[in-house]
């Protein structure tokens, strides 16, 4: 079967992804969506 | 983040871990340049240095604030994060930011919209007060690559972020590049007075004309001009919109003689990498045979006055309308960059304009796509756009698409995609076409190229993928592409498409600069990334050292050294040797599930294990409170039954006495 002349992969799948959107998508949790703490003086009491 | 201590010597030890995605490896050594472009911050892979920043793929995008001086610390560019403004910001956090949103004077500027927050992740919305966190006397930034996009964590279809100045609603949340108070953060931070691969930047506003000089041995001139009656009659600065103002250089073809010559010298440049990029804006609209020559005047001790050594010329295709050219360098002395303009044979009612130099030595894309006319209405007529097919270095043929996006009659977003196509040396080259990246970008023609935020996007040809038919995807365009046709007749066959239905919405394609004029520039290379798949070389690590606690770091200086105290101190396991009132302990390395602790990090702690000490201990002490409390109870009701007994024998003698 030969490939359409407009065959495309969207690498986005026809979504306007951010950061917070792909970590929330990964199922990840982060402190404000992207950041790791690990020092006691960042870590939020 | 405030505190010395978290900043990075310069340049920032790196590592690329094996499991970094080619695309994401090659990304972010793209990402490593636009810091050098604009700021001091350099980066260096690692060799031994106590920090460095280990990027690897886990699911997700993420980084720490700040250098935690934790030996390695972790950066992660998981599966579509291997997008450049995506580096950049993750890089942004590691080098010390949080995001702008976080601002202790972020309410002055933006309303956090709580009750379309998803239940739970009011946390993302924190603010740091002035103690925490420091806006470097920078005003707060709509533009900031470090800000949330307007629907971050909503629930619902209603912003979260609402900005008190209505216009910058759309702006917020740009992934295209650095801002300039990005920039002017990162440099006060760090404490760049220059940086390190930009050399220079004309737009020929002011009469000294960027220190360029007429040269000496011609028998013409460049004039410095606002306008030239055969054109152009603006500058590419401002095109006409400043009045007043709107210089640039002319050299007229349309009087003299043939070969009559005009020299204009760049004042001298001092080259640190070898390799450079020249980028000008030209009006030709001479004759056919005028010539517009690129020579650099290179001088060495040999050859003390300069040697000239011709690199290009632009000649034949006259044209009404401002061109982009680039010219790549590599000058190793001092040097000076001169252009050249000569009149040829025949008529001319033209000549030369040149105009927004920018120098730096930095790679010059392939390939320049020009779009005349970028509009609304040309790009919705046309649909698909192709770019003319173009060739990678090592051969390979391609095409680059646009195309608007989006329900007819409505905005439309711009679409991105890569075909290879088949070409004149497609049965020498291997197939399927592996490890090559393509990268688009569609210029903001901001005349400072230090000021561009750049719409970029990078694909990566991996031979293994296959397409829906079972064909490899990037197997020979003859085998699995389809047959199309050139506007002159010549067929050939098209692959599939790669890229992105999402490379810039609308809003932002009419922003800033990126249709000049109405016209549009994809700046277009191709280039074989394969080297990256082998593994970074990884060194001795280092086990002791002496982080500068409270100094910054010198831009220009590399890591602390090894102090005395510490050789032979001996922290185990990756720990590192400091020096505390001037005596030697180690700082234990430390992870999110793991640590050393000990006085040479000698023992390794989980956090499973903190979980079992801790109800171990709450059980052992509760144990303990409960044969206290049960003593204590028997003894009171031993002395209370004594009590009692005494008092019933005192009573019987008193009784005694009465009778």
């Amino acid at each position: 079967v030969p490939l359409q002349d407009n065959t495309e992969i969207d690498v986005d799948g026809g979504k306007k992804l951010d950061i917070f959107d792909i970590n929330e998508g990964a199922g990840l949790d982060l402190f404000e969506g992207d950041i790791i703490l690990a020092d006691t003086n960042q870590r939020n009491s | 983040i405030i505190g010395d201590r978290y900043r990075w010597p310069i340049p920032v030890p790196y590592f690329l871990e094996d499991s970094l995605e080619i695309n994401a490896k090659a990304l972010v050594l793209e990402a490593f340049e636009r810091y050098r472009l604009k700021t001091c911050i350099d980066f260096k892979p690692w060799e031994g240095e106590p920090n460095y920043i280990s990027v690897f793929k886990d699911s997700g995008c993420y980084s720490y604030v700040g250098n935690l001086r934790q030996g390695k610390q972790q950066l992660s560019l998981g599966v579509n994060c291997d997008r450049i403004a995506t580096i950049q910001h993750e890089f942004l956090h590691a080098l010390g930011f949080w995001h702008e949103q976080s601002r202790a004077d972020r309410d002055d500027y933006v309303t956090i919209v709580w009750d379309r927050i998803l239940p739970g992740r009011e946390h993302n919305f924190n603010v740091y007060d002035d103690t925490r966190s420091n806006s470097l006397n920078v005003p707060y930034d709509y533009t900031s690559v470090m800000h949330y996009s307007k629907t971050a964590f909503q629930n619902g279809s209603e912003p979260t972020i609402v900005t008190k100045i209505d216009a910058f609603s759309d702006v917020i949340g740009q992934r295209m590049d650095f801002s300039d108070y990005d920039l002017e953060k990162l440099n006060r931070l760090y404490n760049c007075s220059s940086s390190i691969s930009f050399m220079d930047s004309c737009t020929f506003e002011y009469n000294n004309i960027c220190g360029m000089i007429q040269g000496t041995g011609d028998n013409s001139d460049w004039n410095h001009v606002l306008l030239s009656a055969a054109g152009p009659s603006n500058d590419h600065t401002h095109l006409g919109n400043c009045k007043d103002s709107g210089y640039y250089m002319h050299f007229s073809t349309s009087t003299g003689n043939a070969g009559d010559k005009a020299l204009l010298e760049s004042r001298l440049f001092y080259p640190k990498r070898g390799f450079q990029c020249l980028e000008f804006f030209y009006y030709y609209n001479g004759n056919e045979n005028d010539a517009l020559n690129i020579w650099i005047r290179e001088y060495t001790e040999a050859s003390p006055n300069g040697t000239l050594t011709f690199i290009t010329s632009i000649k034949g295709n006259p044209a009404e309308y401002w061109q982009l050219h680039h010219v790549s360098l590599n000058v190793k002395n001092k040097f000076r960059v001169v252009f050249e303009g000569v009149k040829g044979n025949g008529p001319s009612n033209g000549g030369f304009a040149i105009d927004d130099i920018n120098f730096s030595e930095a790679l010059c894309p392939h390939y320049i796509w020009h779009i005349r006319n970028f509009t609304h209405e040309s790009i919705k007529e046309n649909g698909r756009i192709y770019s003319p097919p173009l060739y990678s270095k090592d051969g390979y043929a391609y095409q680059v698409q646009v195309r608007p996006n989006g329900p007819a009659d409505s905005p439309y977003d711009l679409a991105i995609y890569f075909h290879l196509i088949s070409g004149a040396n497609d049965d020498t080259l291997q197939w399927p076409c592996s490890l090559r990246q393509a990268k688009m970008e569609l210029m903001d023609q901001n005349p400072d190229i230090r000021k561009r935020m750049s719409n970029q996007r990078s694909i990566t040809t991996d031979p293994t993928q296959v397409a829906s038919n079972g064909d490899l995807f990037w197997d020979k365009p003859a085998k699995v592409g389809t047959s199309v046709t050139f506007p002159n007749g010549t067929q050939f066959f098209r692959g599939p498409g790669y890229g992105t239905s999402a490379f810039i919405s609308h809003d932002r394609l009419h922003s800033r600069d990126f249709l000049k004029g109405g016209d549009a520039f994809f700046l277009l290379s191709v280039e074989d990334v394969s080297h990256l798949s082998a593994s970074q070389p990884t060194p001795v690590p280092t086990t002791t050292t002496k982080p500068p606690v409270t100094d910054i770091p010198s831009p220009t200086k590399p890591g602390p050294d090894v102090p005395k105290e510490c050789e032979g101190f001996g922290c185990k396991n990756d720990g590192v040797c400091v020096l505390e009132n001037e005596k030697p302990v180690c700082r234990c390395k430390v992870t999110k599930d793991w640590w050393y602790v000990g006085d040479k990090c000698e023992r390794k702690v989980s956090s499973q294990d903190t979980l079992v000490i801790a109800v171990s201990s709450s059980v052992t002490i509760f144990a303990v409170m409960l044969i206290i409390t049960l003593t204590s109870v028997l003894c009171l009701k031993k002395k209370h039954k004594k009590q009692i007994a005494k008092a019933g024998k005192a009573q019987t003698t008193e009784n005694a006495y009465t009778f």
